[in-house]
C-alpha cells in the first residue's frame, strides 16, 4: 500500500492562472491575452510547466504571466496599479543561458517567500523581445517597503545574482508615465 | 491562519516525480 504522501497533491497558498500573449498585430491587446490554464497544487503546476514551451524557444513579442487567479495580468488591474514590479533585464545572451532557469526559479520563488506580506505577490511576467528579454515580479502595493525588500532579496538570491549587481523596483504608475526610455527605481538591492 | 510555504529542494524534487 502506497503512503498518501505519493498521491495526495500538495495544495498552493493561492490558485494561480497562467497567461499566454502571442504579438498579432492584426488584433487588439486584449485579444492577443490568451489564458492558459489554472492550477492551486504543486503537482499540477509543474504538469502545466513541464507540458508548455520554454521562453527561450518563444518569438519575440510574445509572453508569459502568471498570475494569481481574479488579477489580470496588466497594470490596469485593481490590484496591480497600486503596485510595481522587480525588474531583470536579461541581455541577449542571457536567453540561452539563463532565461529558462530564471524563469523556472521565478515561478517556483512564489512557492517559498517567507515574507510576512506574501499576500503582496501578484505574479510574474516574462518578455520575449529582440533588445533582451525581462523577468518580473509583480506586487500589489508599492508603498509596502519591508515586503517588497524582502521579496527583492530572496529573488536576488534566488537567482544567485552578485550582491554588486544591483535590481530595481518600478511601480507601475512611474513604468506607465515614463517620458524617457527608462523608469526610475522606487528600490534596489 | 496558516501560510503554505515549500523549500526549493521539495518543489524541484515534485517536477522530476511522475
Amino acid at each position: 500500500v502506497t503512503s498518501p504522501e505519493q498521491y495526495i497533491k500538495h495544495p498552493l497558498q493561492h490558485r494561480w492562472a497562467l497567461w499566454y500573449f502571442k504579438n498579432d498585430k492584426s488584433k487588439s491587446w486584449t485579444e492577443n491575452l490568451r489564458l492558459i490554464s489554472k492550477f492551486d497544487t504543486v503537482e499540477d503546476f509543474w504538469a502545466l510547466y513541464n507540458h508548455i514551451q520554454q521562453p527561450s524557444k518563444l518569438g519575440f513579442g510574445c509572453d508569459y504571466c502568471l498570475f494569481k487567479d481574479g488579477i489580470k495580468p496588466m497594470w490596469e488591474d485593481d490590484r496591480n496599479k497600486l503596485g510595481g514590479r522587480w525588474l531583470m533585464t536579461l541581455s541577449k545572451q542571457q536567453r540561452h543561458n539563463d532565461l529558462d532557469r530564471y524563469w523556472m526559479e521565478t515561478l517556483s520563488l512564489r512557492c517559498q517567500l517567507h515574507t510576512d506580506c506574501p499576500e503582496d505577490v501578484c505574479g510574474a511576467v516574462v518578455n520575449v523581445r529582440p533588445k533582451g528579454d525581462k523577468i518580473s515580479i509583480w506586487t500589489g502595493n508599492c508603498q509596502n517597503r519591508d515586503a517588497i525588500m524582502t521579496i527583492g532579496q530572496q529573488y536576488k538570491e534566488r537567482l544567485s545574482i552578485p550582491i554588486k549587481t544591483l535590481i530595481g523596483y518600478q511601480s507601475h504608475d512611474d513604468t506607465s508615465s515614463k517620458s524617457g526610455s527608462t523608469t526610475k527605481n522606487m528600490y534596489s538591492v | 491562519g496558516t501560510r503554505i510555504i515549500y523549500d526549493r529542494k521539495f518543489l524541484l524534487d515534485c517536477r522530476s516525480s511522475p
